[in-house]
């Protein structure tokens, strides 16, 4: 999958996945 | 809400017992940030709706390189704004009691 893994040195896990589809909105 | 241009949602059923909550974050509108912003995707995150505080979420963010600082504010409360409106429902859920 394209997800990927940033542990942050206070050691919380931020998972970076795609964006979901709402963000599909008018600009 | 105000739009912040971010957004925060949700990433679980909230069964309004757990302290800590899943969350996503993602921009809807690069436009509203300060800075110059990488198109990394959504964050999924933890939440501790006890003890967290979203500012603090919001410059870890910016520490592990997804934001610049100049938009921490703006992180801070989209983050801030999602888990009011958490806290909100679980009081309106809760019985008022006898």
């Amino acid at each position: 999958s394209a997800t990927a893994q940033v542990v942050h040195s206070a050691g919380r896990r931020f998972i970076v996945s795609p964006v979901p589809e709402s963000r599909l909105k008018d600009y | 809400a105000e739009d912040t241009g971010v957004r925060v949602e949700l990433n679980e059923e909230d069964d309004g017992k757990k302290a800590s909550i899943a969350l996503k974050l993602w921009v809807e509108d690069a436009k509203k940030l300060k800075g110059k912003y990488k198109d990394t995707g959504a964050i999924e995150f933890t939440f501790d709706l006890l003890n967290e505080v979203a500012e603090v979420v919001a410059q870890e963010m910016v520490d592990s390189g997804f934001f610049l600082e100049c938009d921490v504010k703006i992180v801070g409360k989209s983050i801030r704004d999602r888990v009011a409106l958490i806290k909100w429902r679980r009081e309106r859920t809760v019985s008022p009691g006898n």
